[in-house]
């Protein structure tokens, strides 16, 4: 038996629909620590990699880990059903091998409750070891100013170079028609710092050159959480990670551009 | 023309 309760349906909303666009189907697994998953685009450039721990549910149980195989397009459907503030159940029976996800919306003042199940899938998919890595630069800033750039530069060009240094962080794209850049400067953190500041944690420049149409799907994140941290070393992939608060976090890693 | 590489030159599979 699993079963998962959260206080705000609304996380969970919006986590699927950060996730559906990068990837249709996707194991989750459930075990004691929690739920999680790990799942990559069909062109294996990018990957996700979604933790929700256990305590950060209002309660949370789980006798046996089970990984259950979901469509992402039909539970984004059915997370449509359930209103933002609703509590969420999810639960899922395993005596005889689960064949559905079963999910309880409550509403605030408790006079509606309405159920559904998704049926479950067997996927056959790889999962990678992600190794922990130092890197050479950590940009933290706002989310929402994250998917305005990405929004921005994605008129002008289909890829974008972020430049990492000392001062501040530079995202520029070119195209056929134009240019276009926008430059973020370091912002020491102090009281009362505004919500749309960037602070840069660098040992050396870093750059890197990605596709658009990568960051435009992690943008889908940005309503989770405020801020989001891009993580860049020369020549690997660039972590994107998006903290959900008190409960986990959404990291996207795309691999670096090479010479075709 | 650079193109986006594949991440499993990167993380070992599984």
């Amino acid at each position: 038996m699993i079963e998962a309760v959260l206080a705000q349906a609304s996380i969970f909303k919006k986590i699927v629909e950060a996730l559906k666009e990068l990837i249709s189907e996707t194991n989750i697994d459930f075990s004691e620590a929690g739920i999680s998953l790990q799942a990559m685009d069909s062109s294996h450039i990018a990957l996700c990699n979604l933790l929700l721990r256990d305590d950060g549910f209002k309660s949370y149980r789980c006798d046996r880990a089970l990984t259950l195989g979901v469509n992402l397009n039909s539970l984004s459907k059915l997370l449509k059903c359930a209103g933002n503030d609703d509590e969420m159940r999810i639960f899922a029976n395993d005596d005889s091998g689960a064949d559905q996800l079963n999910f309880s919306f409550e509403s605030a003042n408790s006079e509606r409750v309405s159920e559904f199940s998704l049926k479950l899938m067997d996927i056959d998919a790889d999962s990678v070891d992600i190794p922990d890595m130092d890197y050479q630069a950590i940009i933290d800033m706002s989310s929402s100013e994250f998917s305005r750039i990405i929004r921005d530069l994605s008129s002008v060009g289909e890829a974008v170079s972020i430049d990492a240094t000392k001062q501040g962080v530079k995202f520029s794209s070119a195209g056929d028609a134009g240019k276009g850049s926008i430059l973020l400067k370091h912002q020491k953190s102090v009281d009362g710092d505004s919500a749309l500041a960037t602070s840069i944690e660098i040992n050396e420049p870093v750059s890197h050159s990605l596709a658009l149409k990568f960051l435009s799907s992690f943008a889908k994140a940005a309503p989770l959480t405020d801020r989001v941290s891009i993580h860049m070393t020369e020549d690997v992939p660039v972590m994107f990670e998006f903290k959900i608060s008190e409960i986990g976090h959404i990291r996207f890693y795309l691999a670096p551009q090479i010479d075709d | 023309k650079p193109a986006q590489g594949r991440l499993d030159a990167f993380f070992k599979t599984s």
